[in-house]
Formats: structure tokens, C-alpha cells, sequence
């Protein structure tokens, strides 16, 4: 059993919550919010038995995309230190995901 | 050391967090959402020395009951695929928990 | 690979993210609360290199510090059972961490 730990931006949140469960996958959706960008994003967190964890990587990579936001100078980099003069590109990863062992799963 | 991560219903949240007081077990808990209800649920994340991890899992067994909930069909099934003429019933369980192992617990 | 898991008091979270960007440290952030106390903290999930979890825990040790709450007796306790005559002090640690071992980490 494997616990997959993935942030995705909220823009492909709901396109990912289909996806998996048209494959009859669950998941467990956390409200959160970027170290840097401090924009909100959304932690999934998707049990699965270990032959499973590709598949759902492959469902993750289809639905969630990288993408380029344009971020106001006052809102990079964590606060009040950095202040570029004008607005920034930063590319937002489609999903940052962690694969972790699970030594036991029970379900009540 | 094992980082209990324990999705319940929320009508069983405050039952869980007095039943794990009482016992001296610390916990931290987020608001969290069923990826196929898509409706508000609550995940625990205890830790506990590998010893406790059995007490810890029938504490949530007693406290976690498993109901039947009826759910409008729109809001069966991640979304806009699916929609059943009536409402469906639908079993959530009381508890799904993973046991993680933690390589290391710092209480600063 | 690591997934450090952090709960830190809400006063030490934008501390806590400045100095990990500053750093080049990845984080993301999720609103929890205390099980005991019942109060909103931070929990700060952040992956790292083996090599670099010494660095963020002592990160997490300069930006947080344990601190002393007055808080009323019908919140302590987790609810109903426990109620002290006078506000009760309770110590509030830095930061309560667990170092998480990562089987597989892709950053699509
Ligand atoms: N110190 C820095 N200097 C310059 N650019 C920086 C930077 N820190 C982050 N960025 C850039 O800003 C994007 C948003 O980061 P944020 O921390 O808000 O939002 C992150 C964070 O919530 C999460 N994340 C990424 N890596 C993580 C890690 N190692 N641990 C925990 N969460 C992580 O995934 C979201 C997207 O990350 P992604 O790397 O795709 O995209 C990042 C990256 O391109
Ligand atoms: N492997 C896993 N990884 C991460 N989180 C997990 C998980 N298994 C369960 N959960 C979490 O626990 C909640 C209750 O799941 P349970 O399986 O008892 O109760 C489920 C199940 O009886 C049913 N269900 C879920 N997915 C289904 C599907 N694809 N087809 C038919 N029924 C489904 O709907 C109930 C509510 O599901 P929902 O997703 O809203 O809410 C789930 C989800 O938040
Ligand atoms: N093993 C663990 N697993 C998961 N999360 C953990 C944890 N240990 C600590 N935490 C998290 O860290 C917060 C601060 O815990 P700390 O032990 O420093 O500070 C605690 C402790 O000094 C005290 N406390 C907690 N439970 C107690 C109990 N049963 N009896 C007496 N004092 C308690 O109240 C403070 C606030 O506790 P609260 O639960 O509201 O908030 C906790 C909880 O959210």
C-alpha cells in the first residue's frame, strides 16, 4: 500500500477528482497554499495498493498541467523581503507528488 | 515512531479528538474533502510510539461509526458524468487510516 | 528523498516560510488545529533531499518558539469532561515534526 501525496493547483482539482474516480480511485482533497506564491492549492492524498502507483501518476500527469502565472512583485518570494519592479513569471508546476510506504491501511 | 493519518466523518470528529485526549494521545487535525461525495470530512494525523498504534486504531474504531448517507445525484461521482434519476445511497465508512512509518519525530 | 511534516504555532508561519524561501526550500501549507487545545496551527509539508533535513529542521528551530497560552478552562481538554475554575496555562511547543521516508518524488 502506497499513499500518494500530490499538489496540483486548484484550476485542475476537480478535472483530477473526476479522473480518478472514473477509474473507481479514492482520495482525500486538502485545501493549501503555495510556500512562495502563497496562492492556494489543493493536496490530494490517493491510498493505493503499490501495482497502482503508476496508474495514478499517469492520471495525475493527464489532468494537470504546468502553467505560467504572472504574480504581482509584492507577492513572491515568502513576503517582504523580495520586490522586483515589475510583475513576475513563475511557472507553476502541473503537480509536485510524493509516494509514500504505508505500513498498514485499515478501512472501518 | 508512526504517523497515524486517520480520514473520518466529521459528525465523529469531536468524539474522536475527546476519546484521544482522555487517553493522553496527541493530535492534529485538518479539514479536509471526499474526492466522490465531495462533501466535508475531517483527517487526523496522530502520532504515537509503534506500541500505541493498536490502541490508537480502536479508539477510532469505538468512536468512528459507519452511516449511510443519501446523496442528491448530482453530487454523486466527482461531478457531471454521472446522474442517477434519484437520490443514491451511499456507505461511508467510519475511519480510513494509514499507518506511516516516520524515520524521525522532533518535538521542539 | 524526505517529507518533513511540521506543525508549528499560526504566529511562526510566515517566519517559518520567509526563511525557507530565502533558503530555496520548498513548502506547502495546510490550515490544521490542535487537537488538545483546539486552536488553529500551521502544518507545513515540506520535501527534501536526505542530505538537507538537518538544514530545515534547524530552520524550523530558529523561526519557532515554544510559548506559554492562557486559555479558558472550557477549552481545554477537547470539550466537555475537564473544567478547570481558572484560565489554564499551557506550554505550546515550537514546532512537533515528523520526518517522513519518500519512496518516489516526481515533480511533473
Ligand atoms: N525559492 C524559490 N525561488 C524561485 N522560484 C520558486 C521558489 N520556490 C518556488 N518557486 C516557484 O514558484 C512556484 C510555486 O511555488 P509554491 O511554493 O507557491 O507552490 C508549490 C508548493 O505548494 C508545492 N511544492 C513544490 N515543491 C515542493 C516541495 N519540495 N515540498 C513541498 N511542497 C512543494 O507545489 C507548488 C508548485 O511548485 P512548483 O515547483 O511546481 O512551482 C513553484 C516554483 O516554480
Ligand atoms: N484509498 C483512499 N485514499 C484516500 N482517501 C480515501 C481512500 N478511501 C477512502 N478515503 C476517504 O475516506 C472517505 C470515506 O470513504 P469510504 O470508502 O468509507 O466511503 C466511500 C465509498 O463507500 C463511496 N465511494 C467512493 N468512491 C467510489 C466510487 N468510485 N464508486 C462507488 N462508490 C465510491 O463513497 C464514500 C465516500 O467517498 P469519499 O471519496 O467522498 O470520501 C472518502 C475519502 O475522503
Ligand atoms: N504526537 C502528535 N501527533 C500529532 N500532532 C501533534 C502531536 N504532538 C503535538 N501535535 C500538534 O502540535 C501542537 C502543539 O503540541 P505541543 O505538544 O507542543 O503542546 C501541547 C501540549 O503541551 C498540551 N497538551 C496536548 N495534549 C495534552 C494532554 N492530553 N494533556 C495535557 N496537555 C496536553 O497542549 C498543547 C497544545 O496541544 P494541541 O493538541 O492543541 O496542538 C498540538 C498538535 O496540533
Amino acid at each position: 500500500m502506497k499513499l500518494v501525496v500530490a499538489v496540483v493547483q486548484d484550476k485542475d482539482s476537480h478535472a483530477l477528482s473526476q479522473a480518478l474516480v472514473a477509474k473507481g480511485y479514492r482520495a482525500t482533497k486538502l485545501a493549501s497554499t503555495g510556500g512562495f506564491l502563497r496562492s492556494g492549492n489543493t493536496t490530494f492524498l490517493i491510498g493505493v495498493d503499490d501495482a497502482q502507483v503508476d496508474a495514478v501518476l499517469a492520471i495525475i500527469e493527464e489532468t494537470c498541467r504546468r502553467r505560467t502565472q504572472l504574480v504581482p512583485p509584492s507577492e513572491v518570494g515568502g513576503g517582504t523581503e523580495s520586490f522586483a519592479p515589475y510583475p513576475v513569471e513563475v511557472s507553476v508546476g502541473g503537480a509536485t507528488v510524493f509516494v509514500l510506504p504505508v505500513d498498514r491501511f485499515v478501512h472501518l
